[in-house]
């Protein structure tokens, strides 16, 4: 029997102890916990990688504090738009999906389209009608509001800054 | 950007990557996430990643099968395949973030360029581990 081990990550960029207060630490730290654990458990009861990365991705998805899933940032046009991809090692399959909306659990999705279709990567409405057929949880673009991050998207709407949600704005207004 | 990685009792490896984009981005502008080889990719003879950052950089550089080729092709480990990537080659990109990678055998690297990556893992017998800055 192998030893088992998970990582996860939840986004990467001007991560400064300024920019987070003690409760926001906590609830990171918290969320992330949480999720690699619960993958983690996965892998102790003899469930597969994929099962295991799958539902650790689902609880970061899950959580408003990571720009995935439920915590997706906004675009231009104030919508939510999502990419999300799962890859098997052992059969080198794969299967991805960009740009759709609504959908709960993207990683659910890169899932089924790797198990039930021909092909690797579906994008907007296409991937959309495959959810559907397949009995995917969709959910209304008020699931997707966060405070914190229409905030953040509030200050460059009307820029041509886009920008990494975690990472610190620059200064590159013009008038 | 989120993501995970795994290694499961039979010493299959897989990942998997998820993300809400960029903040005001446009075009239907997707990055790295989806593309498998530049954000995402799982091999049972090298290892299995995730990135996370600037979607564009990973792309150019392949980022993901990039690791993965310096460990099957030239031997590297995976620590060491994956600071020659994220550390050397995004850095020359200009590409900002990092990745988590394990191999089949359960070694685990979470390797970032940038300040901080919220990151989390843990391995059969062993504490978890949770980590936002370079600590």
């Amino acid at each position: 029997m192998h030893k088992t081990a998970i990582a996860i990550h939840g986004g990467a960029g001007t991560i400064t102890q300024a920019n987070l207060s003690p409760e926001q630490d906590k609830a990171y730290r918290a969320a992330l916990k949480k999720a690699v654990e619960a993958g983690h458990q996965v892998l102790e009861r003899g469930g597969s990688a994929l099962d295991a990365v799958e539902l650790a991705v689902v609880h970061l998805e899950d959580s408003p504090l990571f720009n995935a899933g439920r915590g997706s940032v906004f675009t231009k046009e104030g919508k939510h738009e999502m990419d999300a991809s799962i890859m098997c090692g052992k059969t080198l399959e794969a299967g991805a999906l960009a740009g759709v909306r609504s959908i709960k659990n993207p990683v659910k999705l890169a899932r089924a389209i790797m198990e039930h279709s021909d092909h690797v990567m579906l994008s907007g409405y296409g991937a959309e009608e495959f959810a559907l057929s397949y009995g995917l949880e969709f959910a209304p673009e008020a699931y997707f509001f966060d405070r914190y991050r229409y905030e953040q998207w509030s200050e460059v709407r009307d820029s041509d800054i886009f920008m990494l949600d975690h990472t610190a704005q620059r200064d590159e207004k013009f008038g | 950007t989120v993501g995970a990685v795994a290694v499961d009792q039979e010493g299959n490896v897989a990942s998997a990557t998820s993300t809400g984009g960029m903040t005001n981005k446009r075009y239907n502008r997707i990055g790295d996430t989806p593309i498998i080889g530049s954000g995402t990719y799982a091999n049972n003879h090298t290892c299995a990643i995730s990135c996370t950052g600037h979607g564009e950089f990973f792309i150019r550089a392949v980022v993901a099968y990039d690791v993965s080729c310096l460990m099957e092709y030239k031997g590297y480990t995976l620590q060491k395949a994956c600071e020659e990537v994220v550390l050397k080659k995004l850095v020359k990109f200009g590409g900002e973030g990092g990745l988590i990678a394990v191999t089949p055998s359960a070694e685990v690297a979470l390797v970032f360029n940038s300040e901080g990556m919220y990151r989390a893992s843990k391995s059969a017998g062993e504490e978890t581990l949770v980590a936002i800055y370079k600590e």
